[in-house]
């Protein structure tokens, strides 16, 4: 039997708001460390990786396997129902049909209860291992975010590039052309302003702006967004929880 | 303008 117990319902919020563009219908599968999901895009370009360690609940047990069939525009419709700062806890048996939410406004003896149909959601599961980047960029995610949207104005492409002491964000358009540059630095007073550069080598990559467009969303759930790539591979974007993580990997675009 | 690649062509299906 699953049982996770949020201290806020405004977490799982986030998350599902993060992917539900990306990713319709998801399997979320509960083990002891906590819930995974792992989705591709139906263009299959963008992958969907996420981990609430079982850290991230005030309660927690699942004694064994449990896999949640989602389709998140539902899932995404009930979570709405509920407060931000309610309590949310996860009830499933362990074969379920249904996954029951439970909202408790922590102001009243308010109790709200909803249940969420499962699917039987056949998905392939990718091997991810371990790789070693060109580059990895940390920066604050809200810049990012705006970065992103700003340079999606001018071209349905972005280009990264890195070099030691910079990171250079460029968009090429029939209308256009832009770029924004930024310097590595260091703030000690608000850390999560900090932007850092390490580099094994220079990276010169192409994005599609519509993905990131959709990886931007997980920005609420971090101050920094992570950023690995290596020239010609996929990039990893990931927004860290207090345990755990959402990552997107993204497959770049390039000339043959 | 540059091609989109798929996911599938870096990881394999486990």
């Amino acid at each position: 039997m699953l049982e996770g117990k949020f201290e806020e319902a405004s977490l799982l919020k986030k998350v599902v708001e993060s992917i539900k563009d990306s990713v319709q219908l998801c399997n979320f599968v509960c083990s002891e460390h906590g819930i995974t999901v792992q989705a591709v895009d139906d263009s299959r370009v963008l992958l969907v990786s996420l981990l609430i360690g079982n850290e991230v609940f005030s309660d927690y047990r699942c004694d064994r396997n449990i896999t949640l069939g989602v389709d998140l525009k539902s899932f995404a419709k009930i979570i709405r129902c509920g407060g931000n700062d309610d309590y949310l806890t996860l009830i499933a048996e362990d074969s379920p049909d249904s996954v029951t939410l439970v909202f408790e406004d922590k102001n009243s003896d308010r109790i709200s209860e909803y249940s969420l149909k499962l699917m039987e959601i056949d998905n392939e599961f990718l091997k991810i291992d371990d790789m070693d980047y060109d580059s990895v960029i940390k920066m604050p995610s809200i810049d990012f975010q705006k970065i992103c949207r700003d340079l999606s104005t001018l071209s349905e492409s972005l280009q990264i590039l890195i070099t030691k002491d910079s990171i250079k964000f460029m968009a090429e358009g029939e209308t256009g052309n832009g770029s924004v540059i930024l310097k590595p630095r260091t703030d000690i007073d608000k850390p999560e302003q900090s932007i850092t550069v390490k580099l094994n080598n220079a990276v010169n990559s192409t994005f599609g702006l519509k993905y990131i467009a959709d990886i931007v969303k997980g920005t609420s759930l971090s101050n920094q967004i992570v950023i690995k790539i290596s020239n010609r591979t996929p990039a990893l974007f990931e927004y860290k929880l207090q345990s755990g993580y959402l990552r997107f990997y993204l497959a770049p675009k390039f000339e043959d | 303008s540059p091609m989109q690649k798929k996911i599938y062509n870096y990881f394999v299906t486990s």
